[in-house]
């Protein structure tokens, strides 16, 4: 399985850390916009194989997390790195899955944009972010997917949903992807 | 071809605002 998450901003959302169990997951994308480090320490111990790219507002991540005696896991000991990379290719079977927090696409989400990054990676499947909003379809056989935000960060995007009172709001996701 | 399955988690919160976590399953072949 791998578990693909982004526009995290705050630390954790408790209903899905719940569910999220090490020994489950194999591999981990994360789409930028790490900015806690204790959630950097609890996706390290999720799933052996942890993969960031670069959001567009990753603070220092260089900082170690305090010490939590009711953690249920090790206390942090990794040096928590600053990802760079803009974008990542990974291949799980004959799929090569391509992801990128989303800042560099332009427009933002235009699927057209998005279309074209797919094929400069020479990806089959395209994994982006920084919108805070659930999105998965296909288009010229790719197939591409906004896992939309983990904690329910709110969109700054002018087309967020917004309640009865007219405050934006978010439904918190994430998506696994099972490849056979 | 190859086939992946996607799982959606959504957490919604229902008419008495409870949040529960609801799982839809999404499919690509390559």
């Amino acid at each position: 399985l791998v578990l693909c998450l982004g526009d995290l901003f705050i630390p954790d959302r408790a209903n899905f850390k719940k569910l999220l169990t090490p020994g489950k997951i194999g591999q981990i994308l994360c789409l930028g916009n790490l900015t806690s480090p204790s959630v950097y320490t609890f996706l390290r111990n999720l799933a052996p194989d942890l993969q960031l790219v670069k959001g567009d507002f990753d603070i220092s991540l260089s900082t170690p997390a305090p010490p939590n005696p009711n953690a249920a896991y090790a206390a942090p000991t990794d040096q928590v790195p600053v990802p760079t990379a803009l974008s990542k290719v990974v291949t799980h079977g004959g799929l090569r899955i391509g992801f990128t927090h989303g800042h560099t696409i332009v427009p933002p989400g235009d699927p057209d944009s998005l279309l074209i990054a797919a094929r400069q990676m020479d990806v089959d499947v395209l994994c982006w972010g920084g919108t805070c909003k659930f999105e998965a379809y296909e288009m010229e056989g790719k197939f591409f997917v906004n896992p939309g935000s983990a904690t329910g960060a709110v969109s700054w995007s002018p087309d967020a949903e917004l309640d009865s009172e007219g405050e934006a709001v978010s439904t918190p996701s994430f998506v696994l992807m099972d490849v056979s | 071809g190859d086939v992946l399955v996607l799982y959606v988690y959504q957490l919604r919160k229902d008419q008495n605002g409870v949040e529960n976590v609801a799982v839809e399953k999404v499919s690509y072949r390559k």
